[in-house]
């Protein structure tokens, strides 16, 4: 499913190099679920924003279901990241003048469903997350937590084969944490491949393996039972 | 130090009607550390905002310092949240387009502090949470737990009496949230008062004191040894 080969991010601002990833390689086949691991500004983020076809590499390859992403034009990567791709920012990524109803149903316009079915799913996917009865409020008037898991079920209601989740918990509370891992597994047993990251031990074990990255470089690739 | 009596925070959007607040009340002595822990959307940042003077409730009493909140100006409160308050706030809400340097010098400014100690100081205190080698990159540039301690750097740059942290440990690996943790400590036993949100049971316990809040209504107060 996934395939990196010495992935390589430098961001160079005026005369600041920052080598954000430093030769990453791995694989991940389909319907695997990883947790990556590491401390702050070690380059989880912008390992998943590679993974997501959100940016490209300074230097490497990436292999998505066997096609080099690098290889791909701008249509063909928007076309993978709406169809295939669901998203779960650090920072949630709203849009804020709208309501979180709204907000779910924009990957689905994307997918050119219709109104009412529309609006049936983006209300499901909220009834999921807890959050059915404040569909008409937008993310200004609802607290942090509740924006991260409206910034879910945005990432979910296309079904997408590949769910790439930065921080999904950071903002829950233990309990509601669990209820979405518990999510996160139930679509994990239909088949769609979750890559996850998170700094909470007690949430990377809901994984099968956990990837360590320090300073843009994988340490540890370890499979846990 | 704060005195808090039967507060109510709802917010009326519309038909819809939120109870964010049901009538909390405690005190927090000068120089105690309290946790704040509850469920997602169970009222800790909204309760953070009454005590740091950035909103007001719908009803009850608000004393800080022996001061009641509720009769004091805007202007007042203004100088309260520049003088004695620090607050980190849980999505951190930095100047975007400006570099993490001058995000931090900005509560220094308000003070009156001249540029060259201003500059001095606010480079110390990104030091002190480890981000001294990346003065002038902007918040756009930085990972999402650097961006967290900016915030809390920006929070403490003042040295304020009062210091308010919503989940200041959020988007941080553990180590460096211990780091953190060690550094709030310092300042409480300089004296400093510090309330803290957070969802994780190993930072709580920084705390000699945990609150626990479920729907608006504080159920547990606890000392812990
Ligand atoms: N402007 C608003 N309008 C309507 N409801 C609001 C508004 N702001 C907050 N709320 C609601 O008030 C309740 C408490 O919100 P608050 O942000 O205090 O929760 P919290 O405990 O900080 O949650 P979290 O742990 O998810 O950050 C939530 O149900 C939230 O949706
Ligand atoms: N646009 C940019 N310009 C310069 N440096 C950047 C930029 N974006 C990220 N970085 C740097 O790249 C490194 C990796 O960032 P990244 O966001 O991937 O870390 P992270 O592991 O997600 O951190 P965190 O756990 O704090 O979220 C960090 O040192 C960060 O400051
Ligand atoms: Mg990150
Ligand atoms: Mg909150």
């Amino acid at each position: 499913m996934i395939k990196v080969q010495n992935l390589w991010k430098v961001y160079q601002n005026g005369s600041i190099k920052v080598e954000a990833l430093r030769g990453v390689s791995f694989e991940v086949a389909e319907g695997e679920m990883v947790a990556i691991m590491g401390p702050s500004g070690s380059g989880k983020s912008t390992l998943m924003h590679l993974l997501g076809c959100l940016d490209t590499p300074t230097s490497g390859k990436y292999y998505l279901a066997g096609n080099d992403v690098s290889s791909l034009k701008e249509d063909q990567l928007a076309e993978i990241r709406n169809q295939h791709i669901g998203f779960v920012f650090q920072q949630f990524n709203l849009l804020s003048r709208v309501s979180i109803l709204h907000n779910v149903e924009v990957p689905l316009i994307y997918r050119g469903v219709k109104k009412r079915k529309r609006e049936k799913i983006a209300r499901e996917y909220l009834e999921k997350v807890g959050l059915g009865n404040r569909l008409h409020h937008n993310p200004n008037e609802i607290s942090g937590g509740q924006r991260q898991r409206v910034a879910i079920a945005r990432a979910l209601v296309n079904q997408p084969s590949l769910i790439l989740a930065d921080e999904p918990t950071g903002n829950l509370d233990t309990r509601t944490g669990e209820e979405i891992m518990e999510f996160f597994c139930q679509l994990n047993e239909q088949g769609h491949t979750i890559i996850l990251v998170t700094h909470e031990e007690n949430i990377a074990r809901y994984a099968r393996r956990i990837l360590y990255i320090v300073d843009g470089e994988i340490t540890r690739d370890e499979v846990i039972s």
